[in-house]
């Protein structure tokens, strides 16, 4: 199943790509995540960023995602 | 792996083979000037050359990191996003160290205003130098921005893995990061002589062999150790305790009370004395003022009843100590404490709860006491020292020749 795609989620998708929580897409395709995988990169997100680890957008969650913050991923292959 | 990995500094893969580093700024932000910004992209890297031989050198022409302010596209392809969001980034070693800022956020210097351009920049030049992110959150390494912090020191977190990459500073340079005395490295303790007091003659005191627990000990402008207890003092000496102590307290420095909680020589010269909610401030013998004030009047953010003071010969700042908490004091700054303290004592491991008394010895060394032991702190490791025979150690036989 896809993730749903409520706006929060696709921004939360982009910046999770972005910061090398998943693995980022070419751009010119969109992927099919899997729910497991998206709810593993958030909560991977959540405790890189030290807040309660639920697996789910939080307001906490997307408010720390909104955080100023360094442009280099958090997971360097 | 997994949640319960300890949080901990993070290594790209890739570093300098050469530790003499060159940079040049090819592209300024709009609203500092040149020289301020010179300023503080030098600071930054200063930070990192504090704990390594690193050493970064201003230069036009062919260097290793080169450094930007850009905006939105910028030709690598990791575009800005205007204010907020993503401040910079920074290319590893081994894919070229420069570093881009985005020229859209409104750097500052100094203030609690705009962002930090210090403090973004030494984080970015640890990408430079091969650190990635880490998820220790007070680390320098940690990837959101967290304010103007006015007395930012690196994170041991940091320390650790810039050494982890390039080892630690073997050479002196700035005396203001570790007091790199070579003995440090260990072989200071293999002859224990070094603090090994030879047995007091018989003519010395041999009240705190009986009982070795003390009020607090401090170094005086002069560079004589003191120990207080009651209302009486001892002056130690390299070997043991000096001849004809105890004295009273009150007949060398007059208007000090006895039972002092704990005690700092500053580098101004100053002694300060704390006792209670009170405390004194003494230039050599003389009070320098009119004492005792509220320890909340002179040292905002510091409580009451404390159990143990110095001046940290990792750093030069005034740490306080009580129960199991800790607190930072840097007079320069404001506020001298930072809001993230008090911190726990456990921080400085191996570090007991509940001191007795504390300070930087002649030697550059950090000595802990409580009850009849004490510990010796090794500032690199951030760590009471490992050696043999172990710390704790008897305070009576190494200090008072007993």
């Amino acid at each position: 199943r896809c993730a749903n795609s409520a706006p929060s989620d696709s921004s939360a998708l982009i910046y999770l790509s972005q910061y090398g929580y998943i693995s980022a897409s070419r751009g010119n395709s969109s992927q099919l995540l899997d729910e497991r995988s998206y709810k593993k990169a958030i909560e991977d997100f959540q405790s890189f960023a030290g807040i309660d680890v639920t697996g789910q957008l939080d307001p906490v969650t997307l408010e720390t995602m909104t955080l100023p913050r360094c442009g280099v991923k958090d997971k360097v292959g | 792996t997994g949640d319960n990995r300890a949080k901990r500094y993070a290594l790209q893969g890739s570093r300098w083979k050469v530790k003499d580093l060159t940079y040049k700024i090819s592209k300024y932000p709009g609203k500092l000037k040149r020289g301020d910004v010179d300023k503080e992209i030098q600071r930054a890297f200063n930070v990192w050359s504090g704990y390594t031989d690193l050493t970064f050198t201003p230069k036009s022409g062919q260097v290793h990191i080169e450094i930007r302010f850009e905006t939105g596209e910028h030709g690598d392809g990791d575009p800005f996003d205007g204010p907020g969001g993503t401040l910079a980034h920074a290319y590893f070693p081994v894919f070229g160290g420069d570093a881009h800022f985005d020229a859209s956020e409104s750097w500052s210097i100094n203030s609690y205003r705009g962002t930090n351009l210090f403090q973004v920049a030494a984080h970015e030049f640890g990408h430079s130098l091969g650190l990635s992110h880490s998820d220790v959150r007070q680390a320098l390494m940690a990837p959101f921005y967290r304010g103007y912090d006015p007395l930012f020191s690196l994170d041991t977190d940091d320390v650790e893995g810039i050494q982890a990459l390039y080892g630690k500073k073997t050479k002196k340079d700035t005396p203001s990061f570790d007091d790199d005395n070579d003995d440090q490295d260990g072989e200071f303790d293999e002859s224990p002589s070094n603090e090994k007091k030879t047995p007091a003659p018989p003519s010395v005191d041999q009240s705190l062999c009986a009982d070795p627990k003390f009020d607090t000990i401090f170094n005086s402008a002069e560079g004589y150790t003191y120990v207080f207890k009651g209302d009486k003092y001892w002056r130690l000496t390299e070997e043991s305790i000096a001849p004809g102590y105890p004295k009273k307290i009150s007949e060398t420095w007059p208007g000090l009370e006895g039972n002092i909680d704990a005690a700092f020589t500053y580098k101004n010269g100053k002694t300060y004395f704390f006792k209670g909610s009170k405390y004194w401030r003494y230039k050599g013998r003389k009070m320098d003022g009119d004492y005792p004030k509220e320890i909340s009047e002179g040292f905002t953010g510091i409580p009451d009843n404390l159990d143990a003071a110095l001046v940290w010969s990792g750093n030069g700042k005034i740490y306080f100590y009580k129960g199991s908490k800790f607190w930072r004091f840097d007079p320069s700054q404001r506020p001298p404490v930072k809001s993230t303290y008090p911190k726990p004592i456990s921080n400085w491991d191996g570090v007991p709860d509940n001191l007795n008394a504390a300070f930087q010895w002649t030697n550059g060394y950090t000595y802990f006491y409580k009850g009849n032991a004490y510990y010796r702190f090794n500032d690199r490791a951030f760590a009471v020292d490992v050696t043999n025979p172990p710390f704790p150690r008897s305070t009576a036989y190494w200090w008072f020749g007993c």
